[in-house]
């Protein structure tokens, strides 16, 4: 474990705490895509397959579960919570995020470390992850008042990748043999994702003015 | 080893 990978995966507990924080006192979840909160939830499920058959630490496990229940919590929320769900953004959250997860599964298949069900799983749920943003992204762009917390939600979600890509550079460096082209190739496809986000964000928060993405 | 299927990141 390097700092790298700590701040990484801090920064992305804070990024689904800030979410499920806001959904749960302000009973809200404008601006908020559930169709990227679904895909989240699937890019864990897919991951943690291995969960209970293959330890790896305490914190590896604990981590796990935080994450596979904030993701399915928040979906529960925006979908039966009898008050949040009528503050989803049905009408602008229209991303056909079906067409992402077939060529993700698809890939999945032919670039995987190993043919095996789990390995095939955890690719699939690593290009899923890369895209995943997107439903969210074009939400941001159609709402007009982007508020605060989710804004810092995409923001953290968007830092935890870039904390990663140091990770990766640094273990590639220190560990022999720590090659995994899937995670870095996916991650910076994710990364750069966020591109024109961090951009609009950064420069927002410099100008103390809303945050507003161009259509 | 296998050590590829040891994904030991989150």
């Amino acid at each position: 474990m390097n700092l790298f990978r700590l701040a990484g995966d801090m920064t992305h507990l804070v990024s689904v705490v800030v979410l499920l924080l806001k959904i749960h006192t302000i009973k809200s979840c404008a601006g908020v895509s559930l169709k990227t909160q679904e895909l989240y939830a699937l890019v864990f499920a897919a991951r943690y397959l291995d969960l209970f058959v293959h330890f790896v630490s305490l914190y590896n496990t604990v981590m796990k579960l935080v994450f596979l229940a904030s993701s399915f919590t928040i979906v529960w929320y925006m979908r039966r919570h009898k008050i949040v769900r009528r503050t989803y953004d049905k009408e602008h959250d229209t991303f056909r995020h079906h067409f992402i997860v077939l060529p993700c599964l698809v890939l999945g298949l032919l670039l995987n470390e190993k043919f095996t069900f789990r390995e095939v799983m955890w690719a699939f749920s690593i290009y899923l992850e890369a895209v995943a943003i997107l439903p969210q992204l074009v939400l941001l762009q159609r709402t007009r008042n982007i508020d605060n917390l989710t804004a810092q939600y995409v923001f953290f979600l968007g830092a935890y990748r870039v904390l990663y890509i140091f990770n990766w550079i640094y273990r590639y460096f220190t560990e022999p043999h720590f090659v995994h082209w899937i995670s870095w190739i996916a991650g910076i496809v994710q990364t750069l994702l966020y591109g024109d986000f961090f951009y609009y964000y950064i420069l927002s928060w410099k100008n103390n003015v809303k945050l507003e993405l161009p259509a | 080893a296998n050590e590829e299927d040891d994904h030991d990141e989150l």
